[in-house]
């Protein structure tokens, strides 16, 4: 049975997309097979893997709403041993879809529950998910065991952790018991400004071991691979952005007890 | 009657509560009276306009939802000249709250139209919207006669761009006609990168006169002014960011032909 992470947090633009595509990558590369599951609007996370917008015939919209096979839509991404369920606009429609189903926030749960057998072939599946709270990230929350929380080193990323934090508790007190926070990351640190040194101070103090010791730098190579539709592990495996995404797979490995 | 302008992006961390408070920081600067609604549950313009979440006891909700008056959630702001209506996460169940409503697009807009005579004290009506194409945003799409785009120099914001643009021509056609794209603004652009050249290139020629000539650069003091719950115009405002928003202050009311 795959260890399934959501990739969560409200605030946009903290590294979500960035972190998924790149922490996956990392853990492909050392033999984890993996299922990544695109569950943003956006569609971010389809193309930094190099699915192209034509190619998304099947989507996560198509598992949601439709109750399509994970595996009739799972197809390769530019890593070998990573499979995704892409997602295109179709999926900004979900809300209103499944607002009268009262299993709406059950449905990606279900989906894993009724295709166990295959989802049985993967180590991990990680889910990338969109800057809200809404139906969609909530369903992402309820069929993960584990939430990774990128936090971007600015103060508005801070001042919406501790909102997010509440709303995993509702879902893990509601409906998912074995919900548990497996880390925050930190993003786009900058060494030169004391915003990012007073922000990790803040974080360590009050989440102490949640919080990652890997810090991921801000760094050009990061936003540059998405336009050649790589990730940067494979844009440039020597950047500080994918050295710092190799030790957060390790670390992760080693606080999932799989090394 | 006051111009309103959405500011908005689905796409996350573009600037756009930057903008949005920092634009109107310079409009309260050179006299223009202003009305914030911060419309989007991290309410984060409310906290960098120096309202604590203590002090947020009406918000943009009990207009959506409870139709209170503008008049009686309008609260000061730390900025001379400038009122908001901040806003909580209670704005997160809008959604779900007025889903059987058949005008619950139009809620802002009919609370507009009822008390126009309170808003004809105001100049400008800027609105700071959340990371998603959700019924919030749509319904500043429809209250707004101008939306302005903050778009950061990144790919992933590149790739959202075509997707916003769609969104805003079927409100346009489907419910308002007077919609128009007031502009694109160029946000954290760093010149010593490839990347930011290349998305200003391609901005340009794709939406040629749309596209502000003021650039706002990415530069820290930015950052820190929410820290601070201050706009930055005020924390430090001979800084390169306060200097670029003051410029695109000017060439907002020569567009708007307000000067
Ligand atoms: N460590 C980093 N250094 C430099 N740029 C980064 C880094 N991490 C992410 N970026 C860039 O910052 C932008 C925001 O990152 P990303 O899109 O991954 O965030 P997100 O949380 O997924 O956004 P959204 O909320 O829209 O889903 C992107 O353009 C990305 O390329
Ligand atoms: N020009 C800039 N230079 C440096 N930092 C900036 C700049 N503009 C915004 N920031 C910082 O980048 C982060 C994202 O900006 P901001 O929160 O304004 O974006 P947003 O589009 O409103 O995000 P959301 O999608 O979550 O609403 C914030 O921490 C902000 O302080
Ligand atoms: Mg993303
Ligand atoms: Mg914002």
């Amino acid at each position: 049975e795959p260890k399934v992470i959501a990739v969560a947090n409200q605030k946009g633009g903290v590294g979500k997309t960035t972190t998924t595509i790149n922490l996956a990558t990392a853990l492909a590369a050392v033999g984890r097979r993996i299922l990544m599951i695109d569950i943003d609007p956006q569609g971010n996370a389809s193309t930094g893997l190099g699915v192209s917008t034509q190619d998304r015939e099947k989507t996560t919209y198509d598992l949601l709403v439709s109750g399509e096979d994970i595996a009739d839509i799972a197809q390769e991404t530019i890593v070998p041993g990573m499979m995704i369920l892409p997602a295109n606009s179709d999926l900004s429609s979900v809300d209103i879809e499944l607002f009268s189903d009262k299993r709406r926030v059950m449905r990606l749960k279900d989906a894993f529950e009724k295709q166990a057998d295959y989802l049985s072939q993967y180590d991990y599946v990680l889910i990338d998910c969109p800057p809200s709270l809404n139906l969609l990230t909530i369903n992402s929350l309820v069929a993960a065991k584990h939430v990774l929380v990128p936090l971007q080193c600015e103060f508005f990323a801070l001042e919406g952790l501790s909102q997010l934090m509440l709303s995993i508790r509702e879902v893990r007190q509601s409906i998912n018991p074995a919900l548990t926070i497996q880390g925050v990351v930190l993003t786009m640190f900058d060494q030169r400004n004391n915003l990012s040194r007073d922000v990790e101070k803040d974080v360590r103090e009050n989440f102490g071991e949640l919080v990652y010791k890997t810090i991921i730098p801000r760094n050009v190579r990061l936003s540059e691979a998405p336009s050649f539709s790589l990730p940067a592990l494979i844009y440039d495996h020597r950047s500080a952005g994918s050295v710092a995404y190799q030790k957060l797979a390790a670390e992760l490995l080693q606080r999932m007890k799989d090394t």
